[in-house]
């Protein structure tokens, strides 16, 4: 097999033995292990890097583990507010969103932005705009909702506190 | 925040970054991972990064250009360059987080200087490595 490899990550944080129960961490090795092996999959059967990391963003955003797509966390609005961002080291063509909602797969936008357009980052309803122009997949805001999300935005959404995704530390920004 | 870099067989990088930013946060925030050469960046002169972490910091930082630049410029490796950004340059701006990169010769590197970070990979026949917590 020529030199191929895959690399990805799940988010960093406070994660210690003790947050995760042996099923929790199960499910985390589990979908981090299909993602990287679909990743590696796409680049063995002699497909592009692009391809691999698209495919393996998608499968970690479809994952309700995971902050990104269907497993986004809550804005103080509670809503789903996503970020993403995809780029080519071979043309250093690059395609990113800031702020979508209801985009499925933010990355798959990302590419979309990156091939069929003349700009890099597009932003909230514009970039839903284009997605829409585009044939790109929306979910309703029912899609995203994940009771454990809830939980975590429902111990701060009456402050000016804000969390990062895997992380027990809050940082009182505004106080 | 989860990401993706990866190397093909015909000596290709690129690099990928989605998220949904910080729980409450409010005035449309944005962090690094959209922002090209601060959460995400790929040249196939250097490095692939994708970043994931407290995305202030990084932008701060200018993180996986950086990692790219001292590359490029200092002539350092893949490894020396990621340990050089992630555990001395953003610790000392304060910002948590970590990274995970590919070179075109194959290097993958996954520094973080947080307690875990959720990371996997896979190259050439290998199995995959999978892992969570600092001491995997």
């Amino acid at each position: 097999m020529k030199n191929i490899a895959i690399a990805l990550h799940g988010g960093a944080g406070t994660i210690e033995k003790k947050s995760l129960s042996p099923e929790q961490d199960k499910a985390f090795r589990a979908a981090l292990k299909q993602a990287v092996e679909e990743g590696h999959q796409v680049l063995a059967r002699g497909g592009n890097a692009l391809d691999a990391v698209e495919l393996a963003v998608t499968l970690l955003e479809d994952s309700p583990l995971f902050n990104a797509g269907k497993g986004a966390v809550f804005t103080k609005e509670g809503k789903h507010e996503m970020d993403a961002a995809i780029m080519c080291g071979r043309t250093l063509e690059a395609g990113a969103v800031a702020g979508v909602r209801n985009i499925k797969n933010p990355i798959q936008l990302c590419r979309s932005i990156m091939e069929h357009s003349d700009h890099v980052m597009l932003s909230g309803y514009g970039a839903e705009e284009f997605a829409l122009n585009h044939g790109l997949d929306f979910a309703p805001e029912s899609y995203f909702f994940n009771k454990f999300r809830y939980e975590q935005w429902s111990e701060v959404r009456d402050t000016n506190i804000y969390q990062l995704d895997h992380t027990v530390h809050t940082d009182e920004k505004f106080g | 925040t989860v990401g993706a870099v990866a190397l093909d067989a015909a000596g290709n990088i690129a690099a990928a970054t989605s998220t949904g930013g910080m729980t409450n946060k409010r005035y449309n925030r944005i962090g690094d991972t959209p922002i090209i050469g601060a959460g995400t960046y790929a040249n196939n002169a250097t490095c692939a990064v994708s970043c994931t972490g407290h995305g202030e910091y990084f932008m701060r930082a200018v993180v996986a250009y950086d990692v790219s630049c001292l590359m490029e410029y200092k002539g350092l490796s893949l490894q020396e360059a990621c340990e050089a950004v992630v555990n001395r340059k953003l610790v000392k701006f304060g910002g948590e987080g970590g990274l995970v990169a590919i070179a075109p010769n194959g290097d993958v590197a996954m520094p973080f200087n947080s307690e875990g970070m959720y990371r996997a990979k896979k190259a050439g026949e290998q199995q995959a490595f999978v892992a969570i917590y600092k001491d995997e």
